[in-house]
């Protein structure tokens, strides 16, 4: 067999536009954990507050859980998904088998994003990292991109800001995968699903 | 490593927004497979923030079946776009198992074609090798002994582009088809998208996973990640 004809997968699976939930804002940043300038720093935050939000997740049942998968189950279990206004997630770096350093820095991450938020008495912020398996994050880049994130306001709700933080999450990607679609309930109010997905290898995922 | 996000503006309870996530998941996100191996940091989370002015939907509420099923929906279509990334892949392959004893062995079937490496290779090379597929079956770990019959074992290629015929039988009830038409196994194979269909014929229930072919390119991008 010859080697076929590599696929440009970008055009063919990328939107061109899109509408997004009301009372979300992204932000995405190239922190310098990535080469090239590559965005690799992404948050996502609730502005609405009308009423708590809710949150749930699934996680990997691989036995050696990285500090992010860690941490991030120990902000759901302690607030019942209950008020959860924030994301951050970093690309590069797994932060994962790193030890006691390793929740430090996952904790570190979210400490900072709910600094900025305001939220310094209850734990609102999950986290994720992907990248390599053993390496330490570079905190100094990852504290500093979360701060300039907030001080330069690089939020939005448009589409170009769901598109660079769709971007912001990849590692050997070769497209970010972004969906968004509007549903109608029985009641005709509408509502709108907007997803982000990553991933392109080490993928058999069991999440529970 | 899989990471994902679902947002969306309507008021859901949390503790039943997790059991739709959990739902959404098994029929999704945990129903892919590109190269078999599973990460340290796979997540995916939902946040639901009631910006939408309607009532929290919780598993009493008329619309829970509804968005349930939509979201499963819409995790199928943000899973499924992994694969099609997928390092190198040039097909996306559906692995539709029907006709099981049971859900669970149905799901273990469909994995275990999904994650063998000599069918993926064959489907990148668009060889009709039907051998490594009833293999794949033959060695999953079943829950139950019920759920595959030999004899009663349907495995098919189905054309994903409306061309006729669009079902080439490989295996009926057991037997290989020795006499498979070539021609037709070409055509099929070198669509971008390919379906595998396998009908167990031992029950009602059916799984389907989502899996793409093994590339030259899957080793190159590989080779050296860490240096």
């Amino acid at each position: 067999n010859t080697t076929r004809k590599v696929i440009d997968k970008y055009p063919l699976y990328v939107p061109k536009s899109g509408t997004f939930p009301k009372g979300f804002q992204v932000g995405s940043i190239a922190s310098g954990v990535k080469k090239n300038n590559a965005l690799d720093l992404g948050i996502i935050i609730n502005t609405n507050k009308s009423r708590p939000s809710s949150a749930a997740a699934v996680f990997t049942t691989n036995k050696f859980k990285a500090a992010p998968v860690l941490t991030s189950k120990n902000v759901l279990d302690s607030t019942n998904g209950v008020a959860i206004n924030a994301i951050v997630v970093n690309s590069g770096c797994a932060n994962s088998v790193t030890g006691e350093l390793g929740m430090q820095d996952a904790k570190e991450m979210i400490d900072i994003v709910n600094e900025q938020l305001g939220d310094k008495t209850s734990p609102s912020t999950l986290v994720m990292s992907t990248g390599v398996i053993g390496q330490r994050l570079q905190m100094n880049k990852i504290s500093e991109g979360i701060k300039k994130i907030f001080q330069e306001n690089k939020f939005g709700s448009d589409f170009t800001s769901w598109l660079n933080i769709s971007k912001s999450i990849c590692t050997t990607d070769t497209f970010p995968k972004l969906v968004t679609s509007k549903f109608k309930l029985l009641n005709g109010k509408e509502y709108t699903l907007t997803g982000l997905a990553k991933g392109a290898g080490m993928i058999c995922p069991n999440m529970a | 490593t899989l990471l994902g996000f679902i947002v969306t503006d309507l008021p859901i309870e949390s503790k039943t927004l997790q059991k739709m996530l959990r739902h959404s998941t098994s029929r999704s996100f945990n129903c892919i497979s590109v190269d078999g191996d599973m990460s340290t940091n796979d997540t995916i989370c939902m946040i639901a923030n009631g910006a939408v002015d309607t009532p929290e939907i919780n598993e009493n509420s008329q619309e829970f079946k509804q968005v349930q099923d939509q979201v499963t929906e819409f995790a199928q279509r943000l899973a499924q776009l992994v694969v099609r990334d997928g390092e190198g892949s040039t097909k996306f392959v559906t692995v539709n198992v029907k006709n099981s004893y049971s859900f669970e062995d149905a799901k273990i079937i469909a994995e275990s074609i999904s994650n063998s490496m000599l069918v993926k290779t064959a489907l990148y090379g668009q060889d009709a090798n039907w051998g490594r597929i009833l293999c794949a079956i033959g060695y999953a770990k079943l829950n139950d002994l019920k759920s595959l019959n030999v004899d009663k074992i349907n495995v098919s290629f189905i054309a994903t582009d409306n061309s006729e015929p669009r079902e080439l039988k490989l295996i009926v009830n057991g037997v290989p088809q020795l006499n498979i038409d070539e021609e037709r196994a070409s055509e099929i194979l070198a669509l971008n998208d390919l379906e595998v269909l396998v009908n167990l014929g031992t029950g009602k229930e059916e799984a389907q996973f989502w899996t793409c072919d093994l590339s030259h390119e899957y080793v190159t991008i590989n080779g050296d990640y860490r240096s």
